[in-house]
């Protein structure tokens, strides 16, 4: 039942989900 | 809740918008709900579920990452002016852990949890060689430095005494030997020209902190202060329940808190509790 939005459709691009974008910088 | 009742959770992405805005709420609670140390930004959402709530609303399960400001979390600047402790300065990370309630369009933190690691002084080097590292917060040269840097500015300043209420950050300089801290201050009911003996000053009522920093730095045959002070406007308190944990003076904050039962409708209020962890 867990859905993964982020995942590919058929033909579609692939989305990454998570993480998400670092804002400023990953130590 | 058994999985036979069909309880699931969904997946959004990290950079969805109402993630995003959950986040953000998560991380302003964090930096309301501070007492000591810096606010803390959001650099990262990690991991991030959306379970159903019933009866109503749903709840964001969330996993962030945090990056140190150089604003201290009693300075009223806002979050966004606040810029972020760079890796030459010493970086602080947070990681924390969120459940945030969004009931009839309103979202409320449940649940906050975080812990602040200061970054490696290895990775520190690799951006200088040179740049100052972290020092713990009772050595005693930095309590020292503090101390003289109040007497300081206790001695130049016109109007209330101030005592130190929290030393919050500690580098040393290897050439010159030099000791920077950062500290808070509040006003107290004695005048700072008249003052005679200090343990007799208590702070006022409604508190008016104030932000330090200082360098003092070894020359022959003495040593040097420069110290600078920010005074801030009378703030009111933030109620904080009583913590179930017992307080430590080490230098980095964190929130956590115990998740309180989910009532079965309207918004929870949640308990704080305060602890610090290096």
């Amino acid at each position: 039942k867990v859905t993964h939005p982020g995942a590919a459709g058929p033909g579609g691009p692939l989305v990454r989900p998570c993480p998400g974008k670092v804002r400023h910088f990953k130590l | 809740v058994p999985h036979s009742l069909g309880l699931v959770y969904r997946q959004p992405a990290c950079d969805d918008p109402e993630i995003e805005k959950a986040a953000q709420v998560a991380v302003d609670y964090l930096n309301q709900h501070l007492l000591h140390g810096y606010k803390h930004t959001l650099n990262q959402i990690d991991k991030a579920k959306v379970w159903p709530r019933r009866p109503f609303g749903e709840v964001y399960e969330l996993e962030i990452d945090t990056l140190e400001t150089t604003c201290h979390a009693r300075d009223p600047t806002p979050l966004a002016n606040c810029p972020v402790r760079q890796v030459s300065q010493h970086a602080v990370e947070g990681d924390c852990d969120f459940h945030v309630l969004k009931q009839d369009n309103q979202l409320t933190v449940l649940h906050a949890k975080c812990h602040s690691t200061p970054d490696s002084a290895e990775d520190v080097r690799k951006v200088c060689s040179d740049c100052p590292l972290l020092i713990p917060l009772n050595d005693t040269r930095v309590v020292h430095a503090a101390q003289a840097a109040l007497a300081a500015f206790n001695a130049r300043h016109n109007g209330s005494y101030f005592k130190l209420v929290e030393i919050s950050r500690a580098q040393l300089v290897p050439l010159p030997e030099s000791t920077l801290v950062e500290f808070v201050v509040a006003a107290t009911d004695c005048v700072a020209k008249e003052v005679i003996e200090p343990t007799n000053c208590n702070l006022l009522a409604e508190k008016q902190y104030g932000f330090c920093k200082t360098t003092l730095t070894e020359k022959l045959g003495g040593e040097e202060v420069a110290v600078t002070c920010t005074v801030f406007h009378t703030q009111p308190e933030v109620p904080q329940p009583q913590p179930d944990v017992a307080k430590t003076a080490d230098p980095i904050p964190a929130v956590e808190q115990p998740a309180p039962a989910l009532p079965s409708a309207g918004p929870p209020a949640p308990s704080v509790t305060l602890g610090h962890v290096m």
